[in-house]
């Protein structure tokens, strides 16, 4: 472990942390894209299958837990507790053109062809592209609540500080997993837009607003 | 090793 880990961990923690809170305090889910949660539901799933059976720390196996868990939780408020708050309209994302796509390069570029390798690799590259509706949605509606804007921030930084702890291992421990690292460049780069956005805007006080 | 090491992470 190391430090641009651990803040990439807590980043990602507090991310979803927010999203939840965010939610379940406004007791509504207007500007939040279903669809990207429910992909992030599968990255998780499909990339802690070993969350019983390949023990590594109490801090890995409890986090696993918490990201499933927020996860399923947030998932369930978007489409059951406060659905009538949530905005289809406006997520019209076409979750299949990146799933199928996605599980099909799992097939053909990964370490080892067995099940929970494949699912690791799916889970990696799906989580690269999994923001994309959401983005999306925020490009369709125009603007974003400043709360999300925070949730986008924390979850773009934790991918961002993974890379930064990936240079390190290399560099320290001879450790480097190219899928991890190219999916995660693929996924950091997706944010730039919206943390150049982020930057100029919401930590200058006004509302995320894309140019109309 | 690699494949042993990937799977510390989240």
């Amino acid at each position: 472990m190391n430090i641009f880990r651990l803040v990439g961990d807590l980043s990602h923690l507090l991310a979803i942390l927010l999203l939840l809170w965010k939610i379940w305090k406004t007791r509504s889910c207007a500007g939040v894209s279903g669809k990207s949660q429910i992909m992030f539901g599968l990255v998780y799933i499909t990339r802690y299958l070993d969350l019983f059976t390949n023990f590594i720390s109490i801090y890995n196996t409890t986090m696993k837990a918490i990201f499933i868990a927020v996860a399923i939780a947030t998932i369930y408020l978007i489409y059951f507790k406060f659905k009538a708050t949530y905005d289809s309209n406006h997520d019209t994302f076409r979750m299949e053109f990146l799933i199928v796509p996605v599980g099909g390069l799992a097939f053909l570029v990964n370490h080892d062809f067995t099940a929970l390798e494949i699912l690791w690799t799916f889970s990696i590259y799906l989580e690269s592209v999994a923001i994309l509706p959401q983005l999306f949605m925020i490009s369709k509606t125009g603007e974003a609540e400043t709360i999300t804007s925070h949730y986008l921030f924390a979850l773009g930084s934790y991918r961002a500080l993974y890379i930064v702890n990936w240079v390190y291992r290399y560099y320290f421990e001879g450790f480097f997993d190219l899928i991890a690292i190219v999916a995660g460049c693929v996924q950091t780069i997706l944010y730039c837009d919206f943390f150049y956005l982020y930057v100029t805007k919401v930590m200058h006080g006004k509302k995320l607003s894309l140019p109309a | 090793e690699i494949q042993q090491k990937k799977k510390d992470e989240l």
